[in-house]
């Protein structure tokens, strides 16, 4: 049963496209097949994969907007077993005019729902709560939210869970969610009372796994790999494998 | 002559609402009278002077939406000379309802056109370039672009150019811009080749001063004040202030 999995927090530059790119590298590993979706207007994802966003002429934002089959856009990745739907500037157009029509919280579900060959669907959101979030929150089994232990990003939390609870009560009440925490420094003392903080609020709804900061990270966008692709044995890289490892025994009830 | 500055990027995190508070501070211990605006519905701006987003029952949306006077939400912050125009939740309202109104680029330049006594206005963004972003670009004289020597966030330029030459060719053509290097580690190389690329690509379109990494910063937004006035000798309070002073002596032409 294919899981769909949205990664989102309307704070910016918390590691949500890492995440996404990196995470899927160690679930393609792990022998998974891996659908990675863009719905951001800055396409991070497909830059990150080595695509160039102005050269993709069709992307998601026509899935959402006119009807585009998925199957028309999809591309494959370097990696094997790996497919993207990319993203381009379009996806501006798709935040501004989807939520005029009715029910356009139900497009990417249903775009998506014919996909059953792939064992997981990983969604990079924008740092938003409109509505390209909506229909990735609506469409998903578990909705990730990558959280710098910081002050800003903790508190933005706030946001994104009363989103969920409107999800819950509207189109997806079977929805789950887990907070990730994100580009930890360990020997800095703001990072180590946040995410007690974390732990202590949300318990099970957060991973074990942490992400720490690792420069390594910023140089794998830079070649268009995932981590685990592009440094194996580095930090980061053992930790998304540990992420994929611990998501793949247990999606939890949060 | 008021000299109003949005400082905005699609790309998230890159110290926006943290430039905002910082060069506020740094403006006002220089002698300016300095109004910042909230506009982004996390509220980041409002939380890091210490006011809690859930307890402003008026905000910048109800300027945008109903037409509520400037005046009327308008608050002083425990900084002598440093007002606030808050933010709250409503904002996403503002963000999804605005851009269906004839001329509504225009709302927050005319909501801001009487307040001729502040020297400096400085104008917080969310992470997009959607309907609220694209007002703070009208109301603009210098739009501020901070960017981390990071590969996402120089590729990101491509989208807030465009959105400039726009805004240029539709409601305000004399708006500048100039970009400025956040959350810099000198030790880095990425950081530092990104850098040289950000300076060959724009040169005096970008600022001289660059803002290092800091920890002092993460912890001053907790506290609720500004890094000038939380630890007046860190090295980004000076580096900020270093910021004022380049900014007040040449606002130039890009
Ligand atoms: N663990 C980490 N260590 C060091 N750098 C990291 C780490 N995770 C992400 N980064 C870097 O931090 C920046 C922000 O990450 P990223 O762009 O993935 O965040 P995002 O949440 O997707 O941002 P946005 O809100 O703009 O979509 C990027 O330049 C990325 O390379
Ligand atoms: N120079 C710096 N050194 C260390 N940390 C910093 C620095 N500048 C900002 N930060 C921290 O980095 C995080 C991101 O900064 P900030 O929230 O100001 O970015 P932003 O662009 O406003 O984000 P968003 O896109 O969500 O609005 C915050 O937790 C902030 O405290
Ligand atoms: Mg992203
Ligand atoms: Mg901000």
């Amino acid at each position: 049963m294919t899981q769909l999995i949205a990664v989102t927090n309307e704070k910016g530059g918390v590691a949500k496209t890492t995440t996404v790119l990196s995470l899927g590298g160690a679930l393609v590993e792990a022998g998974y097949e891996v659908l990675l979706v863009d719905l951001d207007a800055q396409a991070n994802l497909t830059l990150g994969l080595g695509i160039t966003p102005a050269k993709v002429r069709r992307s998601v934002a026509d899935v959402l907007l006119n009807s585009a089959s998925v199957l028309s856009i999809s591309r494959e990745t370097p990696i094997p077993g790996l497919d993207l739907l990319p993203s381009n500037a379009d996806m501006g157009l798709a935040e501004r005019f989807l939520s005029i029509r009715q029910n356009y919280e139900l497009l990417l579900k249903n775009a998506l729902s014919g996909l059953t060959s792939y064992d997981y669907i990983l969604v990079d959101c924008p740092p938003s709560l409109g509505a390209v979030t909506i229909n990735a929150m609506t469409a998903a089994n578990l909705i990730l939210i990558p959280t710098q232990p910081e002050y800003f990003s903790v508190h933005g939390l706030r946001g994104v869970l009363a989103a969920i609870r409107r999800i819950r009560s509207q189109h997806n009440p079977d929805v789950n969610y887990r907070v990730l925490i994100t580009m930890m420094d360990r020997r800095n003392r703001i990072h180590h009372n946040m995410s007690e903080q974390l732990r202590a609020t949300f318990g099970e709804g957060v991973f074990q796994t942490v992400i720490e900061t690792d420069t390594k990270l910023r140089e794998s966008t830079v070649i268009g790999l995932p981590i685990t692709h592009f440094f194996s044995r580095s930090r980061s890289a053992i930790q998304y494998r540990a992420l994929a490892q611990e998501l793949t025994q247990n999606v939890q009830e949060t």
